[in-house]
């Protein structure tokens, strides 16, 4: 053990483990998280190769092989509460994305909250035995985050009771979709929905776009690899392009909006459940945020413990670059935003569930604020994190550069966040428009509830400054 | 209907009711400018296009409130009192780096005074010396097994050189003495120079 280190971990103020056991959400839960990463980090069979050393297809191969590994003993292990799977496949893939994240963040979690209980029986659970592998097409290369301007079509014909899905253009061509390119055999498609001469907007379709027994791409699929990223060395992002596939009737998830037998439309209770996974998948990226930045200052702060340079007194040795004021600017408050985004990681989960649960009691009151709240705060934190993944690289000096930092990878990894799932700019808007629909509802004199309230007291406070 | 204000900067509760008032001030700020540019006569998605920047500048306010909010909320949950204490710090230097890095807003809206700005940049630089004695503990806690960050710098042992050193040598590049394109390129025009 390196002597600085010691003598740092001597001189603190506080017991380190009642603060990971409140990380952790308690002491228990802290035992458990343990308990799984050391089923995975002992586990011969998830040795790998280091990455970094690796070309992309071999990066690609190691990552499948672990996926495959990662379900068997999931199963052999009885773990199916998300929370422990998300441990065990994050000490798995440490923190990298792998070509099944989006089956297991996206597919499966849409599926169970939009499908009837016949496409809970036909989808969900062959999905979940992995028999079906599928993914989430909803961006395509000419439109991301303006839902409306997607250009994909499913056009239904009553008189076979089929879905008749199209890529009409070149920049409709569904692209970016991770474990698309080769990975997966079905993809949930988001298509503009025409029945009986009228379009009515996204809906949500489950298209098998490969062979279950030899995995070739079925008959008007044209589906592949998108190229090397940024990051993301592990996962085939991909692209589709339909080409008249038919689809039954039933494959429209129909939970919620439903197409009838003879091609009658019946509008879903809210708009914005068509998009319930993004919520959920913005509410968990505020605690990737943490944790991103969490590694990266654990990283930069232990370097900074150890690395010795310089002199701030002629003469005397070199100090730990940790002495430096300079250094402590730029780390402590990166420190205290990544313990402000966990809590805020915690608060997210936490809300998005219980509102989750509200909705299906038939109660959707919240869902507008939690739709704001997550857009928002989805982009502040992402913005955030990526300008400090950068910020805590650059303090390590010439050696934050190398790969063996790992603080490259985190920020490759981490930084599309700031793009997909709704790009920022979009995101901070649409929270601004329901600020904005709350100003209005105040000025109006109707009393905000949640986390506008402070809204309703705007009109009536006017501040000067006061010297202190 | 002026409201006098008085930050206590070492209160958290009083720094999130400021940064309360900034989101409310500039979510207000922003409405008014749609609203002005409807009189200007242009449409509703025109307006709206013209404030953009007021509308994520309000965005962002009110996020920042947000997470201010919640981690001061979080504290009232700590029992233990060495934990509440440190976290506290850190809750304190993240509101009060934020005010810094957007003095700016707090100042054009009249929440803060010069004189206050010039307090909290004294303030921060007390907190930074404050946390240095727990900065590395503080990293511990979040408990990243060595596997699972996988980072040289980042060793839980601290014992970085010599593993950079381990980490190198592993390089594809050097698994031989003498790469193959020294032979194809660099000997051959070595003969020709």
């Amino acid at each position: 053990m390196n002597p600085d280190i010691i003598k740092e971990r001597q001189n603190a103020t506080f017991d380190v483990e009642k603060l990971t056991n409140i990380l952790d959400g308690g002491p228990e839960k802290t035992k458990r998280r343990r308990e799984i990463e050391a089923l995975v980090l002992s586990d011969p069979d998830f040795k790998e190769e280091d990455p970094n050393f690796l070309s992309r297809s071999e990066r690609y191969d190691q990552a499948v092989r672990k996926s495959a590994q990662m379900i068997l003993k999931l199963r052999e292990y009885g773990i199916a509460d998300p929370e422990e799977i998300y441990c065990y496949k994050t000490s798995v893939h440490p923190d990298r994305p792998e070509p099944l994240d989006l089956h297991l963040g996206m597919f499966l979690p849409t599926l169970l909250n939009q499908s009837t209980p016949e496409q809970m029986d036909r989808f969900f659970m062959p999905a979940w035995n992995l028999e079906i592998i599928g993914t989430y097409a909803q961006t395509e290369m000419g439109h991301g985050t303006h839902l409306r301007g997607l250009e994909t079509t499913a056009t239904y014909d009553p008189a076979t009771q089929e879905f008749v899905l199209n890529s009409p253009t070149v920049s409709s061509i569904k692209w970016w979709p991770g474990g698309l390119g080769k990975t997966s055999n079905h993809a949930i498609v988001l298509a503009q929905l025409y029945t009986q001469g009228n379009c009515h907007g996204l809906h949500a379709f489950i298209v098998p776009i490969r062979d279950m027994s030899t995995h070739e791409p079925l008959p008007g699929i044209v589906v592949g690899d998108i190229g090397p990223k940024f990051g993301f060395n592990e996962v085939d992002n991909g692209f589709l392009k339909l080409e008249n596939v038919r689809i039954p009737r039933e494959n429209m998830l129909m939970k919620y909006a439903k197409v009838e037998p003879d091609g009658t439309y019946v509008k879903p209770p809210s708009a914005k459940l068509t998009y319930g996974t993004m919520v959920f998948i913005r509410s968990i990226i505020v605690g990737e945020s943490a944790r991103a930045l969490a590694k990266s200052c654990t990283i930069a702060i232990r370097y900074s413990a150890v690395r010795h340079q310089s002199e701030i007194r002629p003469g005397e040795p070199e100090p730990q670059i940790l002495d430096y004021q300079t250094q402590q600017y730029k780390l402590f408050p990166l420190l205290a935003m990544a313990y402000a985004f966990t809590f805020v990681g915690q608060y997210m989960k936490q809300t998005y569930h219980r509102i989750s649960g509200d909705i299906n009691q038939g109660d959707f009151s919240e869902l507008p604020e939690l739709h704001a709240l997550s857009a928002g705060l989805k982009a502040f934190t992402t913005w955030a994190t990526n300008a400090a993944i950068e910020v805590c690289r650059m303090s390590c000096g010439g050696h934050g550069y190398s790969r063996s930092s790992a603080l490259p990878d985190i920020y490759v990894e981490f930084t599309p966040t700031c793009t997909y799932e709704g790009e920022n700019t979009v995101m901070m808007l649409q929270t601004a428009r329901y600020l904005v629909k709350s100003y209005r509802q105040a000025k109006d004199g109707q009393q905000l509830s949640g986390i506008v309230s402070y809204l309703n007291e705007a009109e009536h406070r006017r501040v000067q400054p006061q010297p202190v | 209907a002026a409201r006098p204000t008085v930050v206590d900067i070492n209160d958290l509760a009083s720094l999130v009711e400021v940064y309360k008032l900034r989101a409310a001030i500039l979510v207000e700020l922003a409405a008014k400018s749609i609203q002005q540019e409807l009189q200007r006569r242009k449409s509703q998605e025109d307006a709206w296009n013209n404030s953009a920047i007021d509308l994520v500048r309000a965005s962002d306010a009110h996020c920042h409130y947000v997470v201010v909010k919640l981690f001061t909320d979080k504290l009232g949950e700590i029992g233990d009192t060495a934990v509440h204490s440190v976290l506290s710090t850190l809750a304190l230097l993240y509101a009060l780096h934020g005010i810094t890095q957007n003095s700016g807003d707090f100042l054009q809206a009249g929440l803060l005074s010069v004189p206050q700005v010039l307090l909290i940049s004294v303030r921060i630089k007390e907190l930074l010396a404050q946390l240095r004695p727990n900065a590395v503990v503080l990293v511990d806690a979040f408990d990243f097994h060595d596997k699972k960050l996988n980072s040289v710098l980042g060793r839980y042992d601290g014992n970085v050189y010599e593993n950079l050193f381990d980490w190198a040598r592993r390089s594809p590049l050097n698994s031989t003495e003498v790469h193959d394109s020294f032979h194809k390129y660099l000997k051959p025009l070595r003969s020709k120079l």
